[in-house]
């Protein structure tokens, strides 16, 4: 055992955590450090009990501040020096927290090697190593080590760090779906039958995450008054089936076969009559009448409750999802019926031969934005805007791109991403081009890998990314998935 | 004279030893203040402060993991320049809790 323990531990593991209201980088964008900081205590969550959740207040457990020289304790620092950064112990006051040396020349992203600088990640996660009651270890290689050993991208909390921590907050206990305040065990009902009058158990089945806090009324935007949210009696609040449950008996997914259309409705036939909730003020795109020639029902037509999605978008407040040539539209009563219905219907501008959309989403400016292949057809609500289709290249993408996976304004900064494979760009909608530091790894969005399909920021303001027939919901402020597993997309967005 | 060529020396070498001196009380290998008092030593007593400062050199060696001399060799200047965190590496500050 070479880790050295101090002393001092904190007596609770939900630790918070925040920025210095005042000594704030001068030299870094803040977002993006508090981005690095949550990924290096997150290194320490990992191997341990404990949790950090960052909160806007000076009084959190650990408080991180950048400054320079003397700066109010007795640990000053040396300029562009040798002394990087210091931490103190758990305790009151500025117990646990964390100074960094502003002057020097810190990094936010895994550097080259002739690049000069410091990686923050590297350093935040040994300072906080001390703020979690870890002195210095004299084993070269671990985290605690005094000197900077800079990290490696694909790092891994090291054998002596981690026996210090859990020495003292113990392992991480693997989450259990029991241990889910909100689960609850499917009551399946009694298979045998009983002569006396019982009362029906009534299934408590599990709430979903997403509708915890759903009080009894659905609400939904409202693009004419936003403060002043549409109100409509609930429906019942949706219950996925968590993946344990025993599947549906095959007779009681006959009457949601029956519920479908038998066929796909001729698209010569009248526009729907359902009765659609009144938008009045609302440019939602309106289909255009089909055209006369009826095509042939086609066998690309996708399965509404079993399929992977292109692109899934939402514009004017409602969610639209594309799948090969179709999209689905689904509003504040759930999804429109006769859906399926071509793109093209929508959106006449985009390629006569299209088979398929990479990525949508809606511009701040309300232009709705499609990537197909190497080009961005944009739209006036469902007009091609003049001048389109543009290349990627037009973005500043680079030549040998050769299409965007997924785009959307994220609502943790407004700011617009790219993604495409392993990588990801951040868009300036005002440049109109990508910023320069970019390209970086998909890593940074932990959880969610490569090759995604889809992302978009749903109404709730979190953030969902989907690849193949699933989702998973993202913690912005700890650029995580929320949950590892993904969730069944069918079953959540169609209402399966 | 004696006085000004040995101030002399000192100073040559106490720029070392000074900044050497600085770094290990920095960071907890001395205790700080003990330089001023060694460089008042006289006979026995400064060679127990010698011995101290030996020590500290080789404890710092020890711990960085390079060849342990209790001299101010290469190898140890090199370290002392290197990055590091500003907590001392041993808490002899706080009293020497551990």
């Amino acid at each position: 055992k070479r880790f050295a323990k101090q002393g001092e531990m904190w007596k609770h593991t939900n630790l918070t955590w925040s920025m210095s209201s005042r000594l704030i980088p001068s030299q870094l964008n803040l977002h993006e450090t508090r981005h690095v900081l949550a990924r290096a205590l997150d290194v320490w969550e990992q191997a341990s009990r404990l949790t950090f959740t960052e909160v806007n207040s000076d009084e959190a457990d650990i408080v991180v501040s950048f400054a320079r020289r003397n700066h109010g304790d007795a640990y000053p620092f040396d300029g562009r020096g040798s002394i990087l950064a210091h931490a103190f112990f758990p305790g009151s006051g500025r117990g646990g927290d964390a100074h960094f040396d502003d002057d020097e020349l810190w990094l936010l992203q895994p550097k080259n090697d002739d690049e000069e600088g410091t990686s923050l990640f590297a350093v935040a996660a040994h300072e906080f190593g001390h703020s979690l009651g870890l002195s210095h270890s004299s084993v070269k290689g671990a985290l605690m080590f005094p000197w900077y050993q800079g990290i490696q991208p694909n790092f891994v909390l090291p054998e002596d760090d981690r026996h210090g921590i859990q020495d003292m907050y113990g392992p991480k206990v693997k989450k259990k779906w029991a241990d889910n305040p909100n689960y609850r065990p499917i009551q399946t009902p009694p298979t045998t039958t009983t002569t006396t009058t019982t009362t029906t158990t009534t299934r408590r089945p599990y709430i979903h995450y997403h509708d915890r806090h759903h009080t009894n009324h659905r609400h939904d935007y409202n693009p004419r008054n936003p403060e002043k949210p549409n109100y409509y009696p609930t429906p019942p609040t949706y219950y996925p089936i968590p993946p344990h449950h025993p599947r549906p008996t095959p007779e009681t997914t006959t009457r949601s076969v029956t519920n479908r259309p038998a066929r796909y409705p001729n698209v010569g036939h009248e526009y729907p009559s359902h009765p659609r909730p009144n938008y009045p003020n609302h440019n939602v795109p309106k289909a255009k009448p089909s055209p006369t020639v009826r095509p042939t029902p086609s066998s690309d037509i996708p399965d509404t409750c079993n399929t992977s999605y292109d692109a899934v978008a939402l514009i004017r407040g409602e969610l639209f999802i594309f799948k090969n040539r179709y999209h689905w539209r689904i509003g504040s009563q759930g999804r429109y019926p006769q859906y399926p219905i071509e793109i093209s219907r929508m959106w006449s501008g985009l390629p006569k031969d299209l088979t398929h959309v990479d990525a949508v989403y809606e511009r701040p400016d309300k232009k709705i934005a499609f990537f197909v292949g190497r080009k961005l057809y944009l739209f006036d609500s469902q007009y091609l805007v003049r001048g389109y289709p543009k290349p990627l290249t037009h973005l500043g993408l680079p030549e040998s791109l050769e299409k965007i996976d997924a785009a959307m304004v994220w609502g943790h900064n407004d700011k617009t991403y790219f993604y495409s494979g392993t990588m990801y760009w951040k868009f300036d909608e005002e440049e109109g081009r990508v910023e320069l530091d970019y390209p970086r790894d998909m890593s940074m969005w932990k959880g969610v890998g490569y090759n995604i399909d889809s992302v978009f920021q749903w109404r709730d303001g979190k953030t969902y990314f989907f690849k193949g027939k699933g989702f998973w919901k993202f913690n912005d402020l700890h650029m995580r998935v929320e949950h590892e597993r993904q969730l069944p997309s069918a079953t959540f967005w169609m209402k399966c | 004279a004696p006085a000004r060529t040995r101030t002399a020396r000192n100073t040559k070498h106490n720029i070392n030893e000074k900044t050497v001196k600085n770094y290990l009380e920095t960071f907890g290998y001395l205790e700080k203040g003990q330089l001023e008092v060694g460089n008042l030593l006289m006979g026995d007593m400064a060679q127990s402060y010698e011995d101290d400062f030996r020590i500290a050199i080789k404890t710092l060696q020890q711990f960085g993991g390079i060849p342990v001399t209790g001299e101010i060799d290469a190898a140890t200047k090199q370290l002392m320049r290197q990055r590091r965190c500003g907590r001392p590496d041993r808490e002899l500050h706080e009293g020497g809790r551990h």
